[in-house]
C-alpha cells in the first residue's frame, strides 16, 4: 500500500 | 474590541459543522480585514483553513488582532440554537475569556409600536448593522410606505456566551502555489462520488488527463471508476465542470478525510480541486463573495 504522509513533510511549522 | 455581524448567520453554522469532525480546538484569528481559522487534525494529515473577509459582514470592527481559542464541538452546540435565517453577531473584548454570540431572527418576525426608541435612533451615529441602525432603516421603510406612524421591529434576540480557551495552535506556512491542475465541479457531485467510492475502499486515486478527471477506487469488493469530463458550457454556472491542466497529475488520498471535507458541501454549489504531483491536494469551497473554506490533504505515495 502507498504510505500516508503528514502535511509536515510538505510545509514548515511557523 | 471585536464585533462582527453576519446577516446570513447560516454560514457560520455551516462552517463550524464543516470543521468540527476534523478539528476539536482551534483559534479564530481576527484582524481588521478578515476572520480566519487554520487548524490541523490530530494526525497532521489534513488541515482546514477558513477565511471570511470583513467586507462580507454588514458590521465589522476589530480594534487590534485577537486570537479566540474555541472548542468546535461546544461552539457547534451553541450555533445549533440559531435559526437558519438568523443574523449572528460575534463579540469579544480584547482581554476577555468569552465570545458572545447574538442571534437575531429575521426582521419580519415580530412587529410592534415602539415609537420613542425609533425616533431616538434617527440620525444617531450607530454603526451600520447595529440594532439602532436597523431600527432607523425599518422606521424609514414603514414611514415611506404608509406616510404616518412609526413601526419598529423588536428583534427575536438570543445571546449566548462561549467560554474561550488558550490554544497553542501549530500554524503551517503554506506558500502560494501554482498548481498543475485545477478542477471546478459541482460540490454535490463531488460529495456523491466520495460517498459512493467509500463503499468500495479506503483509498481514492484522482487522475487528471486530457480525457477528463478520473476518480478510482480498488477494494476487496471490487473496483469503481467515475470519469468527469469538462462541461464548461452548462446552462447553470453551478453545473459547470472546468478543468485547467498544465500537465497530467495522478494522486491518491485517504477517502476518510475527503469525506470529512464534503461536510462543507452546503456552503456553496461549487468545489475547486487543486493538484500538483506529490504535494497535498487543496479542496476549496468558495463561500459566495464572503470567503472560503479550504482543506489540505497530504497524499499517499508509493515508496
Amino acid at each position: 500500500d502507498p504510505r500516508q504522509y503528514t502535511l509536515l513533510k510538505f510545509y514548515e511549522l511557523n | 474590541m471585536f464585533e462582527a455581524r453576519l446577516t446570513s448567520g447560516k454560514i457560520l453554522k455551516q462552517l463550524i459543522e464543516a470543521l468540527k469532525d476534523l478539528v476539536q480546538e482551534a483559534n479564530i484569528d481576527c484582524s481588521d480585514d478578515e476572520i480566519s481559522i487554520q487548524a490541523m487534525d490530530n494526525s497532521h494529515v489534513s488541515l482546514v483553513a477558513v477565511s471570511l473577509r470583513s467586507g462580507g459582514f454588514d458590521h465589522f470592527r476589530c480594534d487590534r488582532p485577537l486570537s479566540l481559542g474555541f472548542n468546535a464541538t461546544n461552539m457547534g452546540k451553541i450555533l445549533k440554537c440559531a435559526g437558519n435565517e438568523d443574523a449572528i453577531t460575534l463579540k469579544a473584548e480584547d482581554d476577555g475569556d468569552s465570545l458572545s454570540m447574538v442571534f437575531e431572527g429575521p426582521n419580519q418576525d415580530r412587529i410592534a409600536d415602539f415609537g420613542e426608541f425609533a425616533r431616538g435612533a434617527r440620525g444617531s451615529d450607530s454603526p451600520p448593522g447595529s440594532r439602532r441602525e436597523k431600527c432607523w432603516k425599518i422606521d424609514f421603510n414603514f414611514a415611506t410606505m404608509r406616510g404616518v406612524g412609526v413601526l419598529v421591529v423588536i428583534f427575536d434576540r438570543k445571546i449566548y456566551e462561549l467560554k474561550l480557551m488558550d490554544i497553542d495552535s501549530e500554524q503551517l506556512g503554506i506558500p502560494d502555489t501554482d498548481y498543475k491542475v485545477t478542477i471546478q465541479m459541482p460540490s454535490g457531485e463531488f460529495q456523491r462520488i466520495i460517498r459512493d467510492m467509500q463503499v468500495l475502499g479506503d483509498t481514492l486515486s484522482i487522475s487528471c488527463t486530457k480525457e477528463g478527471v478520473k476518480f478510482g477506487v480498488q477494494g476487496d469488493l471490487g473496483t469503481g471508476n467515475v470519469l468527469i469530463r469538462q462541461n464548461a458550457h452548462a446552462e447553470k454556472d453551478e453545473d459547470r465542470v472546468m478543468i485547467e491542466m498544465e500537465e497530467p497529475v495522478e494522486l491518491t488520498f485517504a477517502l476518510r478525510y475527503l469525506n470529512f471535507f464534503t461536510k462543507a458541501t452546503n456552503l456553496g454549489p461549487t468545489v475547486i480541486l487543486n493538484m500538483s504531483p506529490d504535494v497535498p491536494i487543496v479542496v476549496e469551497y468558495p463561500i459566495g463573495e464572503t470567503g472560503h473554506i479550504k482543506y489540505y490533504l497530504a497524499p499517499k505515495i508509493d515508496e
